[in-house]
């Protein structure tokens, strides 16, 4: 289902945020609304990863990952308890 | 916890140990599914105020309020955002949508790791003693990431974003996923960043044991913890009506005592229509065939105390579960429901050939309690999972092992120790395995150490616990292995079984800054956008260098010759640090196999000062082995009073 969203981890590359932007939250988001109107960010990482998780289509991820500025956009994954 | 101090020695060497208040300053940050505050291992009579580097909160919500932290649990977070974009909403019936721990995991690793002592811990008067984590001093801090649907690396990562922020300096971490590169890996990813602040953070190896390339958990930064048993048991014999007794190991006290006599007895897969009978799964035994009787299920698939409890309810009233080929000989006791007991592979083949060869077959179980001075122990867990590493081959792994079987420690109030949604006794602690009990213990320990050397890097701490860990019980004999009753190997122990007073002073390390883990990354050939997604930053490999895996200042070695492995020279580059007083070491190397030989260059290193580092190379030349071939060995550095020890694995592939 092309419309089926998941979960997503999206790696910024902060060394290349534009100037115009004043916080890296802003790029964040502005990264964001550039594929999605509708998607909201879970989680902005600042201190393990530089970026935030968010849910998107495929077509939106994919899309995302062509961004400049977009290190990687990893599918969530899930771990268990040992 | 009520046997893993004295273990490991922890209980005879106060005046080697870091004082409490060192200790007390040191914070150790645990992701697993939350804590039940009112634990008495987690009271925190005597403590002083909380360190003012710390950052963390204690967040409210479902059943928990700020309120439940106190100078011992200094940190409660939970992280839910990520599991309810793929499931749901948390079901507050179900579980709390907060920091408190409604499964017993979370409880169980964070007091193992730095719980208070509490006396006159037991599980049913099983294992009865002073439970005590590895740290007792030590600041807990949780983070709640695992739900009754799993755990989601969107949480894990904020969870890791926000203990690195609140300024923990141990990070636990019980928990795996499938093997992915290090860059698509968030505990991985999230470990490095840690590393980076100086966090030490210790992750269970997993328990995919005893198949081989079974790891989890294996990026150089993070210390990964296999599980090896301890010298105490639980033993429960099974009696047969021919006679013969078979030793076995169970949890069970209750009311429904077996009738001191022998009891109808029947073997599960004669007394199911399922195919799978043997395996007592949900719903697989007529009850009008094991009703009265005890019966002999099978180990594998479905949890262990599942299938008592499925015994039970189809009206049998005891239950030995034999363990298969995939369990061997290892025993690990669980507080069944009903009077049940596991054997081994052997005794359960004897048991069965009995069940299938005597026309009206009868048994009894027989309750032992706790016996203490068990040996040979440690043995390798068959459940602990082995290398080789199948990410990065050349790094070996696991780094350790450490107590992980029938280990004691806090439990929470709202679940019984099987865990069954039907068990409803309640107990204040509770004993279970898992290389999720062995890394809380290396957590721990790693703190303690912290504390005697706030300045240690995470990889010098790491270093001090390989280094220091020992190989051989003190007959001489090697480790065992108890999946196959043979010695164990660096692939299933890694460095060896930790020894905490030992490792506090190791006299050298092999130390390791977060650049040296990027010049690993171009080792690997990551390219630049996976590089700089684990560093953070720009990093770029320097195209004129020759970067190589074997320059990683690793405490141990793997050695990969590829096919056939003729005249193949591998050099491993290493630098040493002095930690201790100076002195002069000299280089023992054991490794008798002959399809390598093994040269220390050079074989003599004086250390004159604190800090001085030495390097040195050992320079790998193979010859033709069959492929899958592997031997193993040890380089140690020893200046007469302490040995620097590395394993030696090699590989012909």
């Amino acid at each position: 289902n092309k419309e089926k969203k998941a979960t997503y981890i999206v790696h910024m590359s902060k060394p290349e945020m534009p100037a115009s932007f004043e916080h890296h939250t802003h790029w964040y988001e502005s990264s964001l609304k550039s594929v999605s109107d509708s998607a909201q960010m879970l989680y902005t990482y600042e201190n393990a990863i530089h970026g935030f998780s968010t849910r998107l289509t495929l077509a939106e991820a994919k899309l995302l990952e062509s961004q400049p500025g977009i290190l990687s956009v990893m599918l969530e994954l899930r771990y268990e308890l040992h | 916890t009520t046997r893993t101090p004295e273990f490991l020695g922890l209980d005879k060497s106060a005046d080697l140990l870091p004082q409490s208040d060192s200790v007390s300053e040191v914070i150790i940050g645990v992701l697993d599914t939350g804590v039940w505050p009112e634990s008495k291992s987690f009271l925190d009579t005597g403590f002083g105020p909380v360190p003012s580097s710390w950052k963390g909160e204690c967040e409210s919500g479902t059943n928990f309020t700020t309120k439940n932290c106190n100078r011992k649990l200094i940190g409660a977070r939970f992280f839910a955002r990520g599991y309810e974009a793929t499931l749901g909403p948390v079901d507050e019936s179900k579980e709390s949508k907060s920091p408190r721990d409604d499964d017993g995991h979370g409880t169980h690793t964070s007091s193992t790791a730095g719980g208070s002592s509490v006396a006159d811990a037991s599980l049913f008067g099983y294992a009865a003693g002073t439970a005590r984590g590895m740290a007792a001093r030590a600041r807990v801090a949780v983070y709640k990431v695992c739900w009754v649907g799993g755990c989601f690396s969107s949480d894990i990562l904020a969870a890791m974003d926000k203990a690195i922020d609140d300024g923990v300096n141990v990070l636990s971490m019980s928990l795996g996923g499938s093997m992915s590169y290090y860059y698509r890996d968030s505990v991985a990813i999230g470990a490095f960043a840690a590393m980076e602040k100086g966090i030490f953070v210790s992750c269970s190896a997993g328990n995919a044991g005893p198949s081989s390339y079974s790891l989890s958990n294996v990026a150089p930064w993070i210390t990964t913890v296999g599980a090896g048993t301890l010298d105490r048991d639980f033993p429960a014999f099974v009696s047969l009506g021919n006679g013969k007794n078979y030793s076995g190991v169970s949890l069970y006290k209750g009311d429904a005592i077996l009738p001191g006599k022998l009891l109808p007895f029947v073997y599960a897969g004669n007394a199911s229509n399922a195919t799978n009978g043997n395996l007592c799964m949900m719903g697989t035994l007529i009850p009008e065939q094991v009703a009265g009787k005890i019966v002999l299920c099978d180990r594998g698939v479905n949890p262990r105390v599942q299938k008592g409890a499925v015994v039970k309810a189809a009206g049998g009233i005891g239950m030995v579960l034999s363990n298969t080929d995939a369990n061997g000989e290892e025993l690990v006791a669980d507080a069944h429901l009903l009077p049940a007991t596991a054997v081994g592979k052997k005794g359960g083949d004897e048991i069965k050939n009995y069940l299938f060869s005597d026309p009206k077959p009868t048994a009894t179980i027989l309750f032992e309690g706790t016996k203490v001075g068990i040996q040979p122990s440690p043995v390798v867990a068959a459940f602990s999972s082995r290398g080789p590493n199948s990410i990065t081959p050349d790094i070996l792994k696991p780094d350790m092992i450490a107590p992980g079987v029938n280990i004691l420690a806090g439990w929470v109030g709202s679940a019984g120790p099987t865990g069954l949604a039907t068990d409803g006794r309640r107990v204040e602690f509770n004993i279970i395995s898992g290389t999720s009990m062995s890394c809380p213990h290396v957590s721990g320990l790693a703190a303690l150490i912290k504390a005697a050397h706030p300045d240690w890097s995470p990889a010098a701490i790491k270093s001090a616990l390989m280094t220091t860990a020992y190989v051989t019980y003190k007959n001489g004999n090697k480790l065992q292995d108890v999946a196959t009753g043979k010695d164990s190997t660096p692939f299933d122990h890694g460095a060896g079984h930790v020894d905490p007073v030992s490792a506090l002073n190791p006299g050298l390390v092999y130390d390791l800054t977060a650049d040296d883990y990027l010049n690993f990354l171009c080792a690997l050939n990551y390219s630049a956008t996976e590089i700089t997604s684990l560093a953070r930053r720009k990093f770029t490999c320097d195209a004129s260098k020759k970067y190589s895996v074997t320059d990683l200042n690793y405490p141990s070695f793997a050695v990969n010759f590829g096919s056939g492995g003729a005249d193949a020279v591998i050099k491993h580059s290493r630098t040493l640090t002095n930690v201790g007083a100076p002195g002069t070491y000299k280089v023992l190397i054991t490794l008798q196999s002959p399809g390598v030989k093994v040269a220390v260059e050079p074989e003599t290193l004086s250390f004159r000062q604190a800090n001085e580092k030495k390097s040195y190379t050992v320079t790998f030349t193979g010859s033709s082995m069959p492929a899958d071939t592997n031997s193993f060995g040890r380089i140690e550095w020893s200046n007469g009073k302490q040995i620097v020890g590395s394993p030696i694995a090699v590989s012909w592939t």
